[in-house]
């Protein structure tokens, strides 16, 4: 889950 | 997605179409560090390796894919197109590709969420992001007269980062589990190099001057 916080920006 | 980062993402890409049409229009690259381009490159192939196992939004894939074409596309013009590479400063744009890389590889090997290959790459690209502009505003401090679309170019890009900024502050109120200590920090030093370029670029506008920074 924080992972893919991490990675939804550009 | 809030609008500080689709303000950010928009000034990034602006940031590109200003560059490319300055290489296109006026068939030169005058002024622009061929090391930055091919830095930024790498940072969005390392990067963006996600397009291959995690989907996000199709703004997302489509964003990455931009961004690496257009990237590619620079580097193309710069060294192989008969006209604009003739107008590269070469002398000038002096800055060693292994001062910058280097560190960020062991700081991503050091310091990172999770030690696995695509994780270490993407960390390494959050750093070498932070510092790839460096070249760029070397290359400007040696060059007499800036002329004002790699001004512009610059300061698009400064704004992206100061965007990303606003646009992270925003998340960590409004998102109860965006902790992101690593990029922020890298994003931070990343915006704080484009101070005095800011100083510089706002003082010239004011004074409708060219810029020039102090060497």
């Amino acid at each position: 889950q924080r992972r893919q916080l991490a990675h939804d920006e550009l | 997605m809030n609008l500080f980062r689709l303000a950010g993402d928009m000034s990034h890409l602006l940031s590109v179409c200003v560059l490319l049409l300055k290489i296109r229009a006026t068939k030169s690259c005058r002024g622009i560090s061929l090391k930055t381009q091919e830095l930024y490159a790498l940072v969005f192939v390392t990067r963006y390796l996600d397009l291959f196992y995690s989907y996000i939004s199709l703004y997302n894939s489509i964003m990455k894919v931009t961004f690496i074409a257009t990237a590619v596309s620079i580097i193309r013009y710069m060294r192989f197109d008969k006209v604009v590479k003739q107008t590269y400063d070469k002398e000038q744009d002096t800055f060693r590709y292994a001062f910058l890389v280097a560190p960020c590889l062991v700081l991503a090997l050091v310091l990172n969420h999770r030690f696995t290959f695509t994780e270490v790459l993407w960390t390494f690209s959050i750093y070498l992001e932070a510092v790839a502009i460096l070249p760029q505003l070397v290359l400007m401090q040696r060059t007499q007269n800036i002329d004002n679309l790699t001004a512009n170019y610059v300061a698009l890009l400064g704004a992206y980062r100061g965007l990303y900024i606003v646009n992270w502050i925003y998340r960590y109120f409004t998102e109860p589990h965006y902790r992101q200590w690593l990029v922020w920090i890298s994003g931070v030093v990343q915006t704080a190099l484009y101070a005095d370029f800011f100083y510089f670029y706002t003082k010239a506008w004011k004074h409708n001057t060219r810029l020039q920074l102090p060497a």
